[in-house]
């Protein structure tokens, strides 16, 4: 089984 | 378990809805690299921007009261443009902490 090593990029929203 | 975030530097913050728009952009969110949302922009003219008090790269904590922790990108995100939308209130609580 793989591991993830990495977190998604954040997204970014304007409010 | 503990929280990190209880250490920090906390603020209180009140945006007075006194524009049509809020303007900040935001980033992060659980599951991400920044698990709680950060200020990235304020844009000059919005509410957030009068108020004179959030400012880019504090991490937002709490808005009206109701926690970030835990919430996604895009919950966070409907969280706080709820907020800005309701009649209910003519502001925004923030709670935010400073970083670093």
């Amino acid at each position: 089984r793989e591991k993830r090593l990495t977190l998604p990029p954040s997204e970014i929203t304007l409010l | 378990t503990s929280s990190p975030i209880s250490a920090l530097n906390t603020a209180l913050v009140r945006v007075v809805k006194n524009s049509n728009t809020l303007g900040i952009a935001i980033e992060g969110g659980a599951n991400t690299r920044q698990p709680l949302p950060r200020i990235v922009t304020i844009q000059k003219g919005g509410s957030a921007h009068n108020c004179g008090q959030l400012k880019v790269g504090q991490v937002i904590l709490e808005v009206n009261g109701i926690s970030l922790r835990g919430q996604e990108h895009e919950e966070a995100a409907r969280i706080i443009a709820e907020a800005f939308k309701t009649k209910e209130k003519d502001h925004i609580d923030f709670l935010v902490a400073e970083l670093g």
